[in-house]
């Protein structure tokens, strides 16, 4: 399975609507201080399950919603879809799934597959068995590559044990 | 198991001292279980001496030489067991030009099991990236996406 | 004492909403001394909202944003109570090329009272400089300074 | 005061002596990866009296000492001096000091100032005394800068504290 597309609404600085296309290879994602750019990783991290705000930089997981600029008001939701996508060569059809997740102000949480609304641990599963992988090290946060070489000889093996 | 941690620590250790060689343009890179106690639960250490460098404490390590040692294990264990993407978020900041180069190299040579997505200021990643995405923020505080650029 | 304390964080604080103002050409900042506590003993907080963006907890702010906010107030520090030199290693690596020109400007502001080893990889912070002091290790291992050019 | 001139033999990569004139301004410090930058700022936080040896990247202070290459073998002593100098202005004679530290494999110190052995504590009354200011804020190492952003706000007074 690779990554196919995915649309971020209302997630930190993703006031619009905004739909990306994936491609195999290598995408480069580029812009100035403060644009947006790592907030794309988090809103992959968050879709996919993450329930740790501090991961994603918050202090309460609310503050992932959209907050309101100098000249827009804060938005009551922010919600991610993620879709996935292989291509089994040849006549068979090519497989997707579709992951959602949304979070509400008042603290109410979403969480749909192929647009069903569905538990946390059936996303989990989905992930599992399509072999997607772990976000443990899918997604290497900024200035935080280096913490492997840090980490205390006990803690880092808690990677080996999940690729073993 | 004890059978299945040694036998993907043995597989990882190889990767990562491979990765490392073709990172570095040689030095060599080793990971050892703290065989004080039992396997299953031991820590791992992390040896790595760049290129002509005598063996030392990695905390002794340049910044730029710590990032790469630190994404030479990360890609062995994604050789190891692969993730069909993975975001990396600035790790060429600390990285000089020669390095940026061997690190989108490998990058290349990983694709396409991986789909990489690369955070980045720097020219060098940019130039190495088949699809180009622009963010910026022309209303304050809002993101927009302008641009996206195919290379073939 | 706590009046000589006061007065050196109000003029700390005055600096630092200078300075971050300077550096990202806009937005507000400023420090707050927790006060449910002994001035002579409470925390302090700082709080920063860069142009265009509406105020919430620092730590939602940018890899860039971090490092631009943390130099302000390096540098109200810094002007409150000058050193001689300051060597900033690195602190360009997060910036985007705007915002290293601001960074560069301001140091240029802040000589002659202090002297800055700015140990980089970056042209425009090169281009910036005085003096550029190159450093290489033809011999592996072993440092060399291989060339020194003064700009004027 | 001002940074005039700084030796280093045998302090971490520095095997050869090497000199190091400096001019008022912004002196950029360029070269590859691991080529011996940082070990430059190392140098100067160590000669001021840096006494930890992890500010230093370091486990034991005598990591310090140049270890060997594969073509060299460890030297036996490390040793940075570093020069400060005042012009001041007009017919008055220019002042000057000059800071020494040496640190030999069998853990013996010695620190020297203007070339006389002298103990640490005369070295920081004389960098109190001539404000060449402290090292807190002097020496921003790699990747450290927003240590000051994620300190717990009682710690980050540390700093204020000593300026004020
Ligand atoms: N809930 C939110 N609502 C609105 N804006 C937010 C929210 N959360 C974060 N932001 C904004 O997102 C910006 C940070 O975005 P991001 O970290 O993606 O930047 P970046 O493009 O990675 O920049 P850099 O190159 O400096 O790392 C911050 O300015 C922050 O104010
Ligand atoms: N005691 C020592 N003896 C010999 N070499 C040492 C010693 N201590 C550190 N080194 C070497 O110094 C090198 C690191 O130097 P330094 O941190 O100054 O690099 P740098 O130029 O800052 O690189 P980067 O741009 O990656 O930050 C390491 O390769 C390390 O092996
Ligand atoms: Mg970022
Ligand atoms: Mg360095």
């Amino acid at each position: 399975f690779t990554l196919d597309r995915m649309e971020i609404h209302g997630f930190k600085s993703f006031f619009s609507r905004t739909a990306f296309e994936f491609r195999p290879g290598i995408i480069a994602v580029v812009g100035p201080n403060g644009c947006g750019k790592s907030n794309i990783g988090d809103a992959i991290s968050w879709v996919l399950g993450d329930q740790s705000p501090r991961s994603l930089r918050a202090d309460r997981m609310s503050d992932v919603i959209f907050n309101g600029s100098e000249s827009r008001r804060p938005l009551g939701m922010a919600e991610v879809t993620l879709k996935f996508m292989r291509t089994n060569g040849g006549p068979a059809p090519a497989e997707e799934f579709v992951v959602t997740r949304r979070l509400y102000r008042d603290g109410n949480s979403e969480y749909c597959l192929n647009g069903a609304r569905c538990r946390l641990k059936d996303i989990q599963e989905m992930l599992l068995r399509s072999q997607v992988g772990s976000r443990l090290y899918s997604v290497i946060e900024q200035g935080k590559v280096d913490l492997i070489l840090t980490a205390r000889p006990k803690d880092r093996r808690g990677l080996f044990e999940e690729a073993a | 198991s004890r059978e299945k941690f040694l036998e993907a620590f043995e597989r990882i250790q190889e990767g990562f001292n491979r990765s490392f060689i073709t990172l570095f343009g040689g030095g060599r890179a080793e990971l050892r279980l703290l065989e004080d106690e039992d396997v299953l639960e031991c820590g791992i250490e992390i040896i790595a001496s760049p290129p002509g460098k005598r063996l030392q404490n990695i905390s002794l390590l340049s910044g730029g030489e710590k990032a790469m040692t630190a994404v030479a294990l990360l890609f062995a264990l994604f050789r190891y067991r692969p993730s069909p993407f993975c975001v990396l978020d600035e790790v060429d900041a600390p990285l000089d030009e020669a390095n940026v180069g061997r690190f989108t190299r490998m990058l290349r040579e990983l694709t396409p099991e991986t789909q990489f997505i690369l955070i980045t200021h720097n020219r060098r990643s940019m130039e190495a990236a088949d699809l180009l995405y622009g963010i910026t923020m022309e209303e304050p505080g809002v993101s927009k996406v302008v641009s996206m650029r195919l290379d073939n």
